[in-house]
């Protein structure tokens, strides 16, 4: 899921393994969205790396070995020291099948970027499911959007050739059902313009979280996170400026 | 229209 998730931002990345489990940083190729990733070990059934290792991956290549494994495989990841190979195992331990594939690394000259500590404007959380409808409809309309958060609320609207269109999402706890509160911290009244074609990629990372947290401030790059119980899917995008 | 800024101008290469 996480590499449906990222496969189509970033072609080439490495999975950097260490102590805290799996991370992975990469840009776009125009450098206009960024995804930070993070597998903690906790989330692993068993985790060993006996040193820090950079495992250089082409995503369209593993994603094709992926689509090999069942829904309930366990999945075993290997790698040596200064690997050629990382090696996948599927197992289902009812018919005693066992998969094995080896996929070619690669060597990738990756520069990680510097993430500045930000204290964000506002910060919303809403179900992960609207988000993902509110992009795909204002893409139909035009190729931005513009993100407001204010104490009435966070309103994401837009205007193409056809008309314009705008969708407003209210403060409201769901007692019942948490995930499908939005709420809205606010530090200060923000608004911003977003390319849609980026929003709505990020929003492949749906099905790894039933809510999305967005993180917004004036003229800075928007956080997109997709909080798992043991991990993260973060994406960057840098905004639209001036008119 | 509004242009669109790359990461470069708010995140440092260390």
């Amino acid at each position: 899921q996480v590499v449906d998730a990222i496969k189509d931002l970033v072609q080439d990345c490495n999975f950097d393994c260490n102590d805290s489990g799996i991370a992975l940083q990469a840009m776009d190729n125009s450098h206009v969205a960024l995804v930070a990733m993070h597998l903690k070990t906790e989330g692993f059934s068993q985790y060993r790396c006996d040193r820090n290792i950079a495992l250089g991956v082409n995503l369209a290549s593993l994603q094709k070995v992926l689509r090999a494994a069942q829904n309930e495989d366990l999945l075993t990841l290997k790698a040596e020291d200064a690997p050629d190979v990382l090696s996948l195992v599927f197992e289902n331990s009812e018919n005693d099948r066992i998969s094995e594939y080896d996929i070619k690394l690669m060597d990738i000259d990756q520069e990680h970027l510097g993430i500045p500590d930000t204290e964000y404007g506002a910060t919303v959380t809403l179900p992960s499911a609207e988000f993902q409808r509110i992009c795909r409809d204002l893409m139909l309309i035009s190729e931005s959007v513009g993100i407001e958060a204010t104490k009435e609320g966070i309103k994401f609207s837009c205007a193409g050739d056809i008309g314009s269109g705008a969708v407003t999402l209210r403060q409201n706890a769901n007692v019942d059902k948490p995930e499908l509160s939005t709420t809205i911290e606010l530090q200060e009244p923000v608004a911003l313009t977003f390319s849609l074609k980026y929003l709505v990629n990020f929003c492949k990372a749906t099905g790894l979280s039933s809510t999305v947290t967005l993180s917004l401030s004036n003229e800075v790059p928007l956080l997109i996170e997709y909080k798992m119980e043991h991990g993260f899917v973060r994406f960057y995008l840098a905004p639209k400026i001036g008119d | 229209g509004a242009r669109q800024s790359t990461l470069g101008s708010f995140f440092t290469l260390p």
